[in-house]
């Protein structure tokens, strides 16, 4: 239990920076 | 702060565990032997008390050490701080990932939609333009087909 | 029911409660080890005063009473240090957002609004591709015209290139030229018809 806290906590930290990188850079190459 | 504070909980729980278990209480339990070698049960005590003390210690000193304890503390104060002015709760995961992930494209999107609109501005100001020129166009070759005309019935 | 702690985990990388239960196991742990030590001195001690009459299941004994009056100190403390952790120290108050959550402070859109915003840059991006399409046609339309305005040129040139003929030569305008050259012309023609009957 304590793992998956940890595991799934991580994520909400990290991942949203991850995905927006990858976002920004859709939308950097639609504005191209 | 957090970290002062976390130090301070441990030295008490220290503190008392010490007291609780007194010399006096040590002496009662080894009663026997404490009789026999009491100078010894006094120092086997205080070794105990000392070791253990220092054994604690050590352990908070890696847990602090490992989760870089006192700088994140530190960091904690400050964030709490600056949400003093904050009273009602404050937004804390959905545990629907897409939604909560959405939100952080939030503010990419409203510049993707500010810049499109500037460039539907700019291409629309330039169309216009275009536009104005065919038009323009148009008349200039109206007025050719006219002429042409004209010569045209002068001819017949 | 368990409380998560998740946000402050998220924060701390780690549960606050595995971080208190690590440190329990650890001064428990510690409180065993001293403990046995301290009755590994006492039996040593004693093996040396052999008539003394106390004997090691005594001594075990002593230690056992020791330990288990320390033991439950040690729970009571350990559980109001743990209270007081928990809720003072390794804890995120209800009022405070993570810094890397601020996004949700700053724009706090529901799934509507972001559907919203999804569709408005859609129709901005459709919109966009009509005027670009627009403005391209414009661009075909205009260079079609230079085309044609050529042409139509060059037909008005031919007009007004006859015109000056007429009046460079005859130094009059088409229609007078032509009113002029009728005649002419026309006696031209029985002419020609004399000499070809003549010529039969």
């Amino acid at each position: 239990f304590d793992k998956v806290i940890v595991m799934t906590t991580t994520k909400r930290k990290q991942w949203p920076r991850k995905i927006l990188i990858h976002a920004v850079q859709a939308l950097k190459a639609e504005q191209e | 702060g957090r970290a002062q504070l976390f130090s301070t909980v441990v030295d008490t729980f220290l503190e008392k565990l010490v007291a609780a278990g007194s010399y006096q209480r040590f002496a009662n339990c080894y009663r026997s032997f404490c009789k026999l070698q009491p100078e010894l049960t006094k120092s086997i005590h205080n070794q105990f008390v000392s070791q253990l003390q220092e054994s604690i210690k050590a352990e908070i000193q890696e847990v602090m050490e490992e989760g870089n304890l006192e700088v994140v503390l530190n960091s904690l104060d400050k964030i709490v701080e600056e949400a003093k002015s904050q009273e009602e709760p404050a937004w804390r995961p959905s545990g629907i990932p897409a939604e909560d992930a959405r939100s952080s494209l939030v503010p990419y999107l409203l510049k993707h939609r500010a810049y499109l609109l500037r460039a539907l501005r700019n291409k629309e100001e330039e169309n216009k333009k275009v536009a104005e020129s065919v038009l323009a166009g148009r008349g200039r070759i109206s007025e050719l087909q006219q002429q042409i005309q004209a010569h045209k019935r002068a001819w017949q | 029911s368990v409380n998560p702690m998740a946000y402050e985990a998220q924060f701390f990388g780690f549960t606050p409660q595995t971080c208190m239960l690590r440190v329990y196991a650890a001064f428990q742990d510690y409180l065993f080890d001293m403990m046995l030590v301290v009755e590994t001195v006492i039996l040593k001690k004693l093996e040396g005063l052999s008539e003394c009459g106390i004997s090691p299941l005594h001594i075990r004994k002593s230690t056992e009473k020791f330990l288990l009056f320390l033991q439950e100190n040690f729970d009571e403390l350990f559980g109001k240090m743990e209270e007081m952790l928990l809720q003072l120290v390794l804890n995120i108050p209800k009022n405070v957002l993570l810094p890397e959550d601020k996004v949700h402070k700053d724009y706090p859109y529901s799934k509507e609004q972001f559907q919203a915003l999804q569709d408005e840059i859609h129709q901005l991006q459709e919109q966009y591709k009509a005027e670009v399409s627009a403005g391209q046609a414009l661009r075909a339309e205009l260079e079609e015209q230079k085309v044609v305005q050529a042409e139509l040129e060059k037909i008005l040139q031919c007009f007004v290139g006859l015109e000056n003929i007429c009046r460079e030569h005859w130094n009059c305008s088409f229609r007078e030229s032509f009113a002029f050259l009728t005649p002419s012309l026309k006696k031209l023609q029985d002419k020609l018809k004399d000499v070809e009957e003549k010529s039969k």
